[in-house]
């Protein structure tokens, strides 16, 4: 499915961190969560672009944000 | 493939599944057929068996529910996550369940139980998620291609943690479910295997090809090696069993079924309404009282009805049928006497006439191979 046209840059930062909860074990406190380049969710952002063969940008890029947006299975893909 | 930290696997061969409760989406009947097609999956390419169970406990539970529903990890509305099941152990060990804000589906719109419950049961049989996208176990819910569901990937693990399943070709191996002895026996049913084995009709549907035998079907896609043994009424409960023949429009996704002076037309899972009608409404003549075997050819737009040795066509584009019957022999060189089914695949018809399957080439007119009948059965 298209990814969503009016998602805001906010709007991504929070789907993208909710999926990097979800399924890469990202743990949310504070100052981890915000996108400077080598924070933790960064990392975990390259790990998600890396585990599904996107372009490891550590960025909300439209493959990125259009990939969390697509259905799957609830399961965590690292360290399940 | 990737495998669950401190790769868990079962250590028995023959596991329990009980489906605890079920979608409103889809039918029962509907339900139990898609869990067990997506448990096959698994053991066709390994020695593992799945049983049954329909009270008690099991190795792999299957429930469908919305948000939370008592484990740690609630389901979150209509997409998002679709489903989760937990790696081989006990109690909620291998357990799979299913969101209840999807909409459970049998085809490609909504989401397919089918696709879905095969991911899941990799996760209860112990594999984790692939990173390679054309896997089975690849963790975004994707187009797939039923005829290809298993990719070498999904195949390698799976196999590393239980092995390849033993010579596919033993007699005892009729279907990869085994019955739990303690239940009610089911009443014999038909062997794919039996040299002198007879179909009511065939035909093809939705890419795969269906065989009926009283109140089974066989379903085979002609890309995968197993067949399937379902009842009719499983899909069709309206259907009568012991139909006599049956054909496929593919552009008009309908497939038409014959008993009797009666036919239906059904649509996917639906007979459309207003069926059964008469065969004389077809444009029979009035002493046509039943149809031995049919099929459509898409590229003529033209449908050909087997009566005895001779047979009806009808044209699409003329919208009429022909006047009188004409020779079967004539038309299709090689092939005599009555036809009991007969579907095409390619450019290929395949008649079935008692024991024997002809297969007659539409665009060379003539006879190019005599086969078994159960020619399509791993046998």
């Amino acid at each position: 499915f298209p990814a969503d046209p009016r998602a805001t840059k906010e709007e991504g930062t929070q789907l993208v961190q909710k999926y990097l909860e979800n399924y890469y074990g990202f743990k949310k406190d504070g100052e981890s969560s915000v996108w400077k380049i080598n924070s933790p969710m960064t990392q975990k952002l390259k790990e998600m672009q890396e585990f599904f063969g996107l372009e490891v940008t550590g960025k909300l890029d439209p493959g990125t944000l259009e990939l969390v947006q697509k259905p799957r299975c609830g399961f965590p893909d690292v360290g399940g | 493939f990737s495998t669950f930290a401190g790769e868990p696997k079962w250590t028995k061969q023959v596991l329990t599944y009980r489906i605890v409760n079920y979608t409103p989406d889809l039918r029962p009947a509907e339900v139990n057929a898609a869990i067990k097609k997506a448990l096959s999956v698994w053991s066709s390419v390994t020695p593992l068996r799945f049983v049954k169970k329909d009270r008690g406990d099991a190795d792999i539970k299957i429930s469908f529910a919305a948000r939370g529903h008592n484990d740690f990890i609630p389901f979150d509305g209509p997409g998002g996550s679709l489903a989760h099941a937990y790696a081989p152990g006990k109690d909620f060990g291998g357990d799979a369940h299913f969101d209840e804000d999807e909409t459970w589906t049998q085809s490609t719109k909504g989401t397919n139980l089918f696709y879905v419950a095969a991911h899941e049961f990799g996760h209860s049989l112990g594999l984790s998620h692939s990173k390679h996208p054309d896997a089975l176990m690849y963790p975004v819910y994707r187009k797939f291609d039923p005829s290809v569901l298993l990719h070498q990937d999904d195949i390698t693990g799976i196999q590393y943690l239980y092995g390849p399943s033993p010579n596919a070709n033993n007699d005892q191996r009729e279907s990869t479910e085994i019955k739990d002895p303690t239940e009610s026996k089911d009443p014999e049913l038909p062997n794919s295997c039996s040299s002198n084995l007879t179909f009511d009709a065939a035909t093809t549907f939705r890419g795969e090809i269906m065989f009926f035998k009283d109140k089974h079907i066989w379903r085979k896609h002609p890309a995968v090696r197993t067949a399937e043994l379902d009842l009719i009424s499983s899909f069709w409960p309206l259907l009568p069993p012991g139909v006599d023949a049956a054909y496929e429009i593919p552009e008009k996704d309908e497939m038409v079924v014959f008993k009797g002076n009666e036919f239906w037309v059904v649509k996917g899972d639906t007979i459309l309404p207003g069926y059964p009608q008469k065969v004389y409404t077809l444009g029979f003549s009035q002493d046509v009282i039943k149809i031995d075997a049919a099929f459509h050819n898409g590229n003529e737009g033209k449908t050909y009805f087997f009566i005895a040795d001779k047979f009806w066509s009808y044209d699409k584009r003329s919208q009429s049928m022909d006047r009188k019957p004409l020779l079967i022999r004539d038309a299709f060189p090689g092939i005599n006497g009555k036809i009991d089914a007969v579907f095409q695949h390619e450019s290929f018809l395949y008649f079935f006439c008692g024991g024997k399957q002809i297969e007659f080439d539409l665009d060379k007119k003539r006879v190019t191979r005599f086969l078994k009948t159960n020619f399509w059965f791993p046998c």
